[in-house]
């Protein structure tokens, strides 16, 4: 009599295969199947169908579903590579991938990069760091007078915006974000290397009879 | 925070902070 039973498990939809998975990122299979199960327990928090909405995501990062947010929805969309209103699991493996501590520098400038760049120009323009500025106050207790903030926008714009011409394309981004590192603090998630000790119970989960590392 | 310049404040959203999500 063994210790487990045996069951047939359900298909999951955008479940990829976890070896393949593995061999496109940074991430061990085991790692790829730790992250299932935080996956599967985002993704069943609102609607159990093996997708991440909306909801589901602000719910995990917030833990209060009526939140929205700007960014939250920023990263959401960036997620949402395939634009299918959902995050299926490849999806998040992949971008999860940009915040592994050991994924390369340069995607991280990338992502980060597109994250401010919100209407996709190819440019981060003053009116959407203003936008995002005063997101930002909204969400948190901090208060800043108009005349600050333009202040503010004024020193960001005159260090980063080498040609002066009112927007950041992605060389002056490249040479800002290397002289200030500390903006790509939020683009490393040390979690992700520790991930198969928080999520143990991917063991009894597993699809590989031998668990490569 | 005037002081700082507008992604540093930017990068302090909670909502930017992944980190919540392994906080299941």
């Amino acid at each position: 009599m063994g210790c487990f039973h045996s069951t047939v498990r359900k298909p999951v939809p955008g479940h990829e295969n976890p070896t393949i998975l593995a061999s496109q990122t940074a991430f061990s299979v085991s790692e790829v199947e730790a992250l299932f199960e935080l996956f599967k327990s985002i993704s069943s928090s609102v609607i159990d169908d093996g997708l991440i909405n909306k909801e589901e995501f602000q719910l995990a990062l917030f833990k209060n579903r009526k939140k929205e947010n700007l960014f939250a929805n920023r990263i959401f969309d960036l997620f949402d590579v395939k634009q299918k209103g959902v995050i299926d699991f490849g999806d998040f493996v992949r971008a999860l991938n940009v915040f592994h501590p050991n994924a390369p520098q340069e995607d991280k400038i990338s992502f980060c990069f597109k994250l401010y760049d919100m209407d996709g120009t190819g440019f981060i323009e003053r009116q959407e760091v203003k936008q995002m500025l005063i997101a930002l106050l909204c969400e948190s207790e901090l208060k800043l007078a108009d005349d600050t903030i333009e202040v503010i926008l004024d020193k960001t714009f005159s260090e980063a915006d080498v040609d002066q011409d009112g927007k950041i394309d992605k060389s002056e981004w490249h040479n800002f974000v290397t002289k200030n590192p500390s903006l790509l603090k939020i683009m490393t998630l040390p979690y992700l290397r520790d991930i198969t000790t928080t999520f143990p119970s991917f063991v009894f989960n597993s699809e590989v009879e031998e668990i490569a590392t | 925070p005037a002081a700082m310049n507008a992604f540093e404040l930017i990068s302090m959203s909670k909502g930017l902070n992944l980190g919540n999500l392994f906080d299941t």
